[in-house]
């Protein structure tokens, strides 16, 4: 089973469209395994990035660095699943 | 004591087991109305399942209603689900569902992607493709949103098989499409079809694969606008709508690309709510809310097909 501790979803909002490229690039590094839940698209359209643990460091000083503002959607992926699986486990019972 | 269809916890996410379990009560609570029917398997052999609302006559006209493509979008199978059920309730007390029934079939598949939602359940809950082997790689899947004959390979989808959205090696290369496709074009009276995703809140038309208008624009953007401004009256919900390729992006190889060029005027795809900034994970308490204002637009896209016939 794959887990998902210490997962972020960050929210990026792109302020132009140079800055939309440069979330494309990030996308296209595989080695960072950035996982797209919604797409950069426009500059009023905002992405959101599931972010592996090991890659948090390397992929927010990506976007420090590049002035993107973002905020941090998800602070842990794998709570969440915790607390899903913990629901569906009760209504089971 | 009897199963039912009404005690099952639509508030609750199901596995595929339970789902397919739940299927089956409700054929068996409403046998004259509701009957399901296998139009394929999976890459991994699981059945392929549709639920058929029919209050008799042969080849009517449909609507196509499906859930569950991308595995993942958990909220898109419980609104199936949630949905079913209330095609069957509402059908003899519900003056429009009524109706659209008495002239009309619906058919219905909760799970589309049944191979990639086993998945999410048992080893990756964030799964989103199917779970075909891409020969010469290690990567498995295809995005059966990008698997269909419209704009296939071109720009908006990958062609790399590690992406989320590659197109796999050629059109219908999923059985999880071709079972669709093959369902389609054998039905050859299907007037709506509306293909149901998470989450961005938004109600889409075609194209996806290209920015040249479709001839039946102005009519789905009135349509989407009369469904939007109906969900939205019950929770407030925002949401956008437009074409595809002007809403969102360029997304080739796309479904309801190909329903419209096989002639089904109102081809619509949904991306679910989420309110709660929770993506994929939307708690099970929202399940039903977000099924409640679908149904809404639902009707109103399944009324304007009732009342548009062509």
């Amino acid at each position: 089973e794959q887990l998902f501790v210490g997962d972020q979803v960050l929210r990026v909002t792109a302020r132009s469209e140079e800055q939309i490229a440069l979330l494309g690039v990030l996308g296209k590094r595989e080695e960072l395994q950035v996982d797209f839940w919604r797409h950069p698209v426009s500059p009023s359209h905002p992405a959101d990035l599931r972010v592996p643990f090991p890659s948090l460091q390397a992929v927010k000083n990506f976007l420090d660095s590049h002035n993107f503002s973002y905020s941090i959607m998800i602070e842990d992926v794998q709570e969440l699943l915790d607390e899903e699986k913990e629901s569906m486990r009760r209504s089971r019972r | 004591i009897k199963r039912s269809s009404s005690t099952f916890d639509f508030a609750s996410y199901h596995t595929l087991d339970e789902i397919y379990d739940w299927m089956d009560v409700l054929v068996e609570d409403h046998p004259n109305l509701v009957s399901k029917i296998q139009i394929g398997q999976s890459y991994e052999k699981r059945p392929l399942y549709v639920l058929k609302f029919s209050t008799g006559g042969w080849n009517r006209p449909a609507i196509w209603l499906d859930t569950g493509i991308h595995s993942r979008e958990w909220i898109t199978q419980a609104t199936g689900v949630w949905t079913a059920n209330k095609i069957a309730e509402e059908y003899g007390q519900d003056r429009s569902v009524t109706a659209i029934l008495d002239s009309m079939d619906i058919f219905l598949e909760i799970v589309t992607n049944p191979d990639g939602f086993a998945f999410t359940h048992s080893s990756n809950r964030l799964w989103r493709k199917t779970r075909s082997i891409n020969a010469g790689s290690r990567c498995v899947g295809v995005d059966p949103n990008r698997n269909w004959d419209a704009g296939f390979g071109e720009a908006g989808a990958s062609g790399n098989s590690c992406s989320e959205t590659y197109h796999g090696p050629y059109p219908n290369s999923e059985p999880e499409v071709k079972s669709i496709v093959d369902f389609v074009k054998s039905h050859g009276n299907i007037k709506a079809f509306v293909s149901i995703h998470s989450y961005s809140q938004l109600l889409l038309y075609p194209y996806g694969y290209t920015e040249t208008p479709v001839p039946d624009q102005q009519e789905l953007h009135e349509v989407s606008a009369k469904a939007v401004a109906a969900l939205s009256s019950l929770y407030g919900t925002k949401y956008k709508y437009g074409s595809i390729i002007t809403t969102i992006y360029r997304a080739s190889g796309g479904t309801i690309d190909w329903t419209y060029n096989q002639g089904i005027k109102y081809s619509f795809t949904f991306e679910l709510r989420d309110t709660g900034r929770y993506g994929f994970l939307l708690p099970a308490k929202q399940i039903v809310p977000t099924a409640e204002e679908t149904w809404l637009a639902l009707k109103v896209i399944m009324e304007h097909t009732r009342d548009n016939m062509y």
